[in-house]
């Protein structure tokens, strides 16, 4: 998984 | 999603709103950290500038406008509204200290060199760091009102459930995020010392928790 689907968190 | 990371919102939100709810009804921030609460509002501005660039999931939109305009209805309370109640002199805990390391290590460790995804980093290793003018003035009055005490206690479970969370995102998605973890187990260390206090004397007696 990339970094990005951290984003997904608040 | 899952229970972890829902239940961690959770206790984020009510934690926010107790606090919000603790000034508003008493007309008094007597206790709370002011610099604590512009860097949660400064958390909160430099993580969530995604809200103009993506879109995630109604949940998430409406989770960070709410968090927003929570933050900062509550730094305006502080230092406008009931400025008369706020103790300006327990609250000298030097953000500056904070706020120069966090910066620098944003742009020295961070997955991708650019503007947003620097300012999402910047706002994850705040974070992890912000509740410490809190902690430090309750440490150098020696005391808190309970109330203070049940909005660190759900800040300190959001925290704890969120590491739940990469726990079982980690097994169930193979997911991980070291900037996110490391931080937030940085984190919830903090908590840890206020935790053994809350349970030790505020469930047990009754009003305000004072330091031994």
């Amino acid at each position: 998984l990339s970094p990005k689907d951290v984003k997904d968190e608040l | 999603m899952n229970i972890f990371r829902l239940l961690g919102d959770m206790c984020h939100l009510v934690a926010i709103i107790i606090l919000f709810l603790k000034i508003w009804r008493s007309k008094s921030c007597a206790g709370i950290s002011g610099k604590s609460q512009v860097l949660f509002a400064l958390v909160f501005t430099t993580r969530y500038l995604d809200l103009f660039t993506s879109f995630i999931s109604v949940y998430n939109t409406v989770m960070k406008v709410v968090f927003l305009v929570l933050a900062y209805a509550t730094v305006y309370l502080i230092y406008l509204r009931f400025r008369s109640t706020y103790n300006s002199e327990s609250d000298s805990f030097r953000v500056e200290f904070l706020l120069v390391p966090v910066a620098g290590l944003s742009f020295l460790e961070n997955y991708a060199f650019a503007p947003l995804e620097i300012l999402w980093t910047f706002s994850i290793y705040l974070e992890s760091v912000a509740i410490l003018p809190q902690l430090f003035m309750i440490t150098k009055t020696g005391e808190a009102e309970s109330i203070t005490t049940h909005y660190l206690f759900f800040l300190g479970l959001y925290r704890a459930l969120y590491l739940a969370n990469w726990v079982w995102r980690y097994h169930t998605e193979g997911f991980f995020d070291q900037i996110a973890v490391v931080s937030g187990v940085v984190q919830t260390i903090f908590y840890c010392d206020f935790f053994y206090l809350y349970f030790t004397k505020v469930l047990r007696g009754s009003g305000k928790m004072t330091l031994p």
